[in-house]
Formats: C-alpha cells, sequence, structure tokens
C-alpha cells in the first residue's frame, strides 16, 4: 500500500495474509472462505504451474486476525481444504487479468471476534458501487515504499469511469498491450501517489454502504501497470456474485 | 327221624303215603332252611283218624320252641283238628314236624284207611328288618342306623357321617377326611343340632380352585363346651387356612362370619368324653380372591377405569399424565399392565411416574442458551431460549423462534414442535473498530 495508512486492530477485520507464490492478501467471507485473486495461486509468467489444486491446498497458508505479519504468523495459520479458481482465469495469458478470482475453503470454520469478521458482498441491484469517484478503501500486506510491509496499511482511492481508465490506459499500451475488461474496474489517482502494489494482490476494494451500515467488498486488487504511477485494477466483484454464491451455498 | 336237606322247598309225606299209613309209627322231620328264610308249610292233603284232641293219631307242628299245634281228622269233620288250607310259617329258618299213629285204625270194629298226609314247605324270605319278624326279643337285627333286607338275607348301613363297624350293625361316626369342593355348601358337626358325640377327631376341609376364596358364615345355634376361665379346655373348632390357624371356638357365642382369603380352608373339631352342647353348623360360599386396591404412588399415576374390587384374573392398566414417564426402578416403561394373582396378589407392583427430562440442550456453535423457567432445570416444561455471540454472529431461526421448550417426548422443540436449533450465522462488513477520517 503506498501512501497509506496503518490500519488499527479491528478496522479490517476480514483483511487476510496469504502466501502460497509468495505474499498475497484475501478477505474472510462467512467464516471458512476466503476471496482472493486468482493469479496469487496460479501467476502469470511462471513456465512451471503444473501442480494441480489439492497440492496448493496444501502448501497454502493463511493467516487472520491480526495487522502485525509476526503476530499473525503467531496465532498460526488456517489449513486449507479446496481452491475454487475462477474458470475465465487465463495464467498464460500475460496481458489479460480477466476472471482474476478465486475462492479458498478452509478446513475449519474460524471463530469470529473483534479482529476476525467477514466482509459482506454487494447487492446485485447497486448501481452506484462503480460510479466515478466513489471512494473506497483497500487494506494491504504489500510493498510499501519499496520494503514489503509487516503491518497492515490502508489506503482510500476513488473508483474511476470506464472511459478514463480505458483512455489512460491506452495510452500506455504501446509498451503492454493489457487488456481491461468489463469484469474489471480502475481506481485511484493518476499524480498523487496512493496507490496498491506488488503484495497487496487479492485483498478488496470495500466500500461502506450508506444505507445498511455494512462493508461491502466491491473488487480484488489485480494488476497494474507499476504502482502509483496511475490507476489500479481490482476484479469486478459485482460481475462474480453468482459464481461465488453457487460455490459457497453449494458447501 | 328224617333230617329233611336245607332246600328251598320241597314235600313231607307220611309214612307210606299215599297208602294209608301204618299203626304204631311215630315220624318226624326236621324242616332246615337256609339262613334268612323262614319255612312256610302247607298240607295239600290231610286225612288222619278223627279224635277228641287228636288223641289217637296226629301230626304236631313246633318251630321257634313253639307248638304250632296238633292236627288230625278229615276235612268237614268236626271230630279232631283238621288244618285245612292253614299256613305254617316259622320265624326262624326250622320247622318240627312229628306224626304219631296209635295202634289201630278202628272204628266199630271196621279198619278205615287213613292215607296219611302230604305236606309242601318252601322257604320264604324273612325281611330281618321288620321288628315284629324278630323270633325273640333280643334277636332283633339291631342295624344302628338303617337295615336293608334282601332275599335270604339283609345288611346295615349308616347315616352321613358315619362309618359301619366290623359287626356290620354298628355305626361310628367318621369325620375325619371330610372334603368339600363344591363352590358352596353346608357342613356341620355330627348329629348337629343334637349334641355331637364324643371322642371326636372330625376334620373338615374345603378344598376350592386356587384363585377362590372361602367365606364362612356360622348358623345359629352354635354351641361347644367351654370354660369360663380357661380358653376351649374341652372341646375346640380350628380353623386354618393354608396351614395357618385363623382361629381356635368355642362357647355359645357364633364366630359370624369369616373370610378366609384362601382356597384351602380345613375345620377341625375335636371332642373330649363329655358334653351336651349341640355343636355347629358353617354355610361356605366362595369367591374369586380379591386384591389389594391399588394406589397410585404419587399424583401423576393414572390408574385407568378404577374399579371399585379387583379379584382373581382382574387387571389394570396405569399410565402417567403427561410429561411424565413410567418407570419400574431405573427402567423406562412404554405400558404397564398388573393382574391379579390367584394368591390375591398383584403380579407386578404399582410403577410410578417421572417427570420427563429432556437433557441438556444442544450447545449452539458461536451462541449459547439461557433457562427462561426457574428453577433453571431439564424437566417437561422447562423453557431456553438461544442467542448468537452478538455482534460477529446473528441468530436464523426462521419462523420458528428461538424458544424451546422441554416436550412431553424428551426432547427440546420450538413452537412448531420441531427440534431443529437455530444458526449463527456470521454477520458481514460490521468492523467493531471501522477506519474513521478525522482530517479534511
Amino acid at each position: 500500500i503506498l501512501g497509506g495508512k496503518s490500519a488499527r486492530r479491528g478496522n479490517f477485520p476480514w483483511q487476510a495474509l496469504t502466501a502460497i507464490h509468495g505474499r498475497g492478501g484475501g478477505a474472510l467471507l462467512g467464516d471458512r472462505w476466503i476471496l482472493t485473486a486468482a493469479h496469487t495461486i496460479f501467476p502469470k509468467g511462471v513456465e512451471d504451474n503444473n501442480a494441480n489444486l489439492e497440492q496448493l491446498a496444501e502448501k497454502a497458508d493463511i493467516f487472520l486476525g491480526h495487522t502485525k505479519v509476526e503476530e499473525l504468523h503467531k496465532l498460526g495459520n488456517h489449513p486449507v481444504r479446496r481452491i475454487f479458481i475462477h474458470p475465465d482465469y487465463k495464467p498464460k495469458d500475460e496481458y489479460n487479468f480477466d476472471g482474476d478470482i478465486a475462492l479458498l475453503e478452509l478446513k475449519h470454520p474460524v471463530t469470529l471476534g473483534p479482529t476476525v469478521q467477514p466482509i459482506c458482498l454487494p447487492d446485485t441491484n447497486n448501481t452506484t458501487l462503480y460510479m466515478d469517484g466513489h471512494v473506497g478503501y483497500v487494506s494491504g500486506f504489500g510493498v510499501e515504499k519499496n520494503f514489503i510491509s509487516n503491518e497492515l496499511k490502508y489506503v482510500s482511492l476513488p473508483a474511476i469511469a470506464r472511459e478514463k481508465c480505458q483512455h489512460w490506459l491506452d495510452s500506455k499500451k504501446r509498451d503492454l498491450p493489457m487488456v481491461f475488461s468489463e469484469n474489471m474496474f480502475c481506481a485511484g489517482f493518476l499524480k498523487i501517489k496512493r496507490d496498491t502494489c506488488q503484495g497487496d494482490s487479492g485483498s478488496v476494494f470495500t466500500v461502506l454502504d450508506m444505507e445498511s451500515g455494512h462493508w461491502v467488498a466491491t473488487g480484488i486488487v489485480s494488476w497494474g501497470i507499476g504502482c502509483a504511477e496511475g490507476y489500479g485494477f481490482y476484479t469486478k466483484i459485482i460481475n462474480y456474485l453468482d459464481w461465488i454464491k453457487g460455490i459457497i451455498r453449494e458447501d | 327221624s328224617t333230617p329233611v336237606p336245607r332246600k328251598l322247598f320241597g314235600e313231607i309225606r307220611s309214612p307210606g303215603y299215599p297208602k294209608p299209613y301204618p299203626n304204631n309209627n311215630i315220624s318226624t322231620w326236621d324242616i332246615h332252611v337256609p339262613k334268612g328264610y323262614v319255612v312256610k308249610l302247607t298240607f295239600r292233603f290231610f286225612d288222619l283218624e278223627p279224635s277228641e284232641s287228636c288223641f289217637y293219631d296226629y301230626v304236631k307242628i313246633n318251630a321257634d320252641k313253639k307248638n304250632l299245634g296238633r292236627y288230625c281228622g278229615q276235612l268237614g269233620l268236626t271230630i279232631g283238628n283238621h288244618p285245612g288250607r292253614k299256613e305254617f310259617v316259622s320265624k326262624k329258618n326250622r320247622m318240627h314236624l312229628e306224626f304219631h299213629s296209635d295202634f289201630s285204625n278202628e272204628d266199630n270194629g271196621t279198619v278205615i284207611p287213613y292215607r296219611g298226609f302230604l305236606a309242601y314247605y318252601q322257604a320264604v324270605d324273612l325281611d330281618e328288618c321288620d321288628p315284629s319278624n324278630a323270633a325273640e326279643e333280643d334277636e332283633k337285627p339291631e342295624c344302628q342306623h338303617f337295615c336293608h333286607n334282601y332275599v335270604g338275607g339283609y345288611f346295615c348301613s349308616c347315616r352321613t357321617g358315619y362309618q359301619l363297624q366290623s359287626d356290620h350293625h354298628s355305626c361310628k361316626v367318621e369325620c375325619s377326611s371330610e372334603l368339600f369342593t363344591e363352590a358352596s355348601g353346608y357342613l356341620s358337626s355330627p348329629e348337629y343340632p343334637q349334641p355331637y358325640p364324643e371322642y371326636l377327631r372330625c376334620n373338615y376341609s374345603i378344598r376350592l380352585p386356587k384363585g377362590l376364596s372361602v367365606n364362612l358364615k356360622f348358623l345359629e345355634p352354635f354351641e361347644i363346651d367351654d370354660h369360663q376361665q380357661v380358653h376351649c379346655p374341652y372341646d375346640q373348632l380350628k380353623i386354618q387356612a393354608r396351614g395357618r390357624e385363623i382361629g381356635e371356638f368355642c362357647g355359645k357365642e357364633s364366630p359370624g362370619s369369616i373370610e378366609t382369603n384362601s382356597n384351602e380352608v380345613d375345620i377341625l373339631f375335636l371332642t373330649d368324653e363329655s358334653g351336651f352342647s349341640r355343636g355347629w353348623k358353617i354355610r361356605y360360599t366362595s369367591e374369586k380372591i380379591r386384591c389389594p386396591q391399588p394406589v397410585p404412588r404419587d399424583q401423576f399415576t393414572i390408574i385407568r377405569d378404577l374399579q371399585p374390587v379387583y379379584q382373581f384374573q382382574d387387571y389394570l392398566i396405569v399410565s402417567c399424565e403427561t410429561g411424565y414417564n413410567l418407570m419400574e426402578g431405573n427402567q423406562k416403561l412404554q405400558s404397564f399392565t398388573a393382574v391379579c394373582q390367584a394368591d390375591g396378589t398383584w403380579h407386578k407392583s404399582m410403577p410410578r411416574c417421572e417427570i420427563v427430562n429432556c437433557g441438556n440442550p444442544t450447545n449452539l456453535t458461536n451462541g449459547a442458551f439461557s433457562y427462561i423457567n426457574t428453577p433453571e432445570n431439564n424437566t417437561y416444561q422447562s423453557v431456553i431460549t438461544y442467542r448468537c455471540n452478538e455482534p460477529y454472529y446473528r441468530i436464523v431461526t426462521g419462523t420458528r423462534g428461538d424458544r424451546f421448550t422441554c416436550s412431553a417426548e424428551g426432547t427440546w422443540v420450538d413452537q412448531d414442535g420441531r427440534v431443529r436449533i437455530p444458526v449463527c450465522l456470521p454477520v458481514c462488513g460490521k468492523p467493531i473498530n471501522p477506519v474513521t477520517e478525522v482530517q479534511r
């Protein structure tokens, strides 16, 4: 998290620290599911990506319940039973992060409390969540000033209108032909150094629903071109509600 | 002298009959019929020299040491003593005939050929039971109770309760093993209501099928020798039921009615050498033996169709009020039936009713329950309510509510009677300590 602040305990009780292929983030859904980015499980640009999901589940380390990495480790990891990768995600397509969403089922349900609480999913009918300027908060244990953070940071970022995201991206396409699909949105600033960065992938972009008073996850930290050099790109959760609920409810 | 063979009938003829009898002849005949008979003799033909008082020729008949007459003469003549059709009957089984003829049968120089006699005798049954048939006063048959005549003899018998002795005439009281097996009847001391005999050892046994109870009722008069200071020293009437003595009675006060509660009753009557008491008489009846009236062990026990009386083979069914279990010891019963047995006891003892206990309520994951009722227990109609660990969890009960009651079936159920407990679901997006921006 660049340009952010240190989170206090209980600010983002859904925040998970993942360690699958390096550091990542995730968000607690219910009492036994972790929502994260698919590329934290199957990174793009990695040649040897043939490990199967059972093996990855065995290796995955998930931590919950603290803002400090060291304390998180002391609390112990939460073993993973199963991993679900969205079928649209293409690990080999380095320029297209469409479908960058995954669910991890924990082996044992977690006991909720002040520092461990789930995030809500958005209401399908809420059309304002991704409107230009709708401010949300992103937390994460990712890179800050070139150093991987040892504590949870957060930053507030506005959602940006799709045209602006595309326009900015078009100006960068000569370097990287990245795809901005309808299953993504972008947020952040062009000039202000406030952004998410490596290590924050999988963490959720959350907004406060003023009507219900609940914090709702609207996006998943997915990709960007550098950090704090423009907008960041997030998986648009509202487009994946059926997939998410289909997996969670079936369980 | 000719002994007549012991036959049942025969003829006696004068010497030479039917030819005239000789002079100077004395002939005797002893007629002897079997014992139990008497001799009946008649003359079929009689023609002897007539004379005054039968001085010359005659037939003399004796029986039972008595002279039955002296006969002579001819039929139709006034002189002499013609027997005619007379029947001569002895009182015993013998008769003696004597014929005597003198030296001549002349009448005015003419010899008259008197032909003599032909007599017929037969044995006639002696009715020994008729006292008038006794030959001598001391020869009466003397059956003590009953005499029964038959052809050629007789026998004695005795009244009920008496036994014919070895002399076949006397009767002695026999009451040492009187058995009664009918459902009801009468029994009394010998000779009742006349004074009872001495030296009695009477034993009257009433034996009825199992399950019946004998009831005794003493009738009037009731008299057994007694003593004012000492209890029944002379004669005793003892009543036992199943070997257990119910009582020993004497005096003039009737014991009244006695319910023995037994199907086997023995009545012993013992008398000494004297006394003039009239004895006793009992009417016994029987009814099905009764069992004790069932009594519930607690206020929750229900006896179905409670009867005023329970007798042998009756049964009762016991249940409990709603919310209570039938218990026999530590075992829960689905039902209970008890049968009144032949010995007047119930084949099972009354169970008790114990309040249903639902046990500890199911723990709610990420929640808890609390009791609404006091005292807090898990018995029938206790009520608990579930709640979740708020604010992190919220309770989901559907339409059933969060209250559960201990049912009569022993399970915790909601208001719809379902056992499924609520669920605590996570509350999302409500951090206790949300991020708060201050500077603007």
